[in-house]
């Protein structure tokens, strides 16, 4: 007779699609909704206009960050650093605890 | 402080890219 089924054939349309999300989320918490307009969140955000603010060459340093921002907490300031430099916002200067922007001329 | 321009340099890659 005539073969009726393919078994194991490549099958037709699965529906599992990944979707283009951005993956950039590094660290432990995902709960941040708090985004606003350029994709960051609101402590990131924080963290990228003060950076931005610091005049000096050398840029400003995470204790600087984490007294201005007394609200915030290291950990938080250090992953939000992070996150801005995977980006490309930001980068580490003299050292790994010194950082300027990169979009501020 | 070549170190800072190349740092720079590098960070500029990474947000050429990263934006869309």
């Amino acid at each position: 007779g005539k073969p009726q089924t393919m078994p194991g054939a490549r099958g037709g349309m699965t529906s599992d699609i990944t979707p283009m999300s951005r993956p950039a989320m590094g660290g432990g918490y995902a709960g941040a909704n708090d985004m606003t307009n350029n994709g960051l969140s609101a402590n990131q955000n924080q963290v990228l206009s003060l950076i931005r603010s610091c005049p000096d060459p050398q840029g400003i340093s995470i204790q600087d960050l984490k007294q201005r921002l007394s609200g915030i907490s290291l950990t938080v300031i250090k992953q939000a650093v992070e996150f801005l430099s995977n980006e490309g916002h930001i980068f580490s200067t003299i050292d790994e605890d010194h950082f300027k922007s990169t979009d501020s001329d | 402080l070549d170190r800072i321009a190349r740092n720079k340099r590098a960070a500029l890659e990474r947000l050429s890219s990263a934006q869309t």
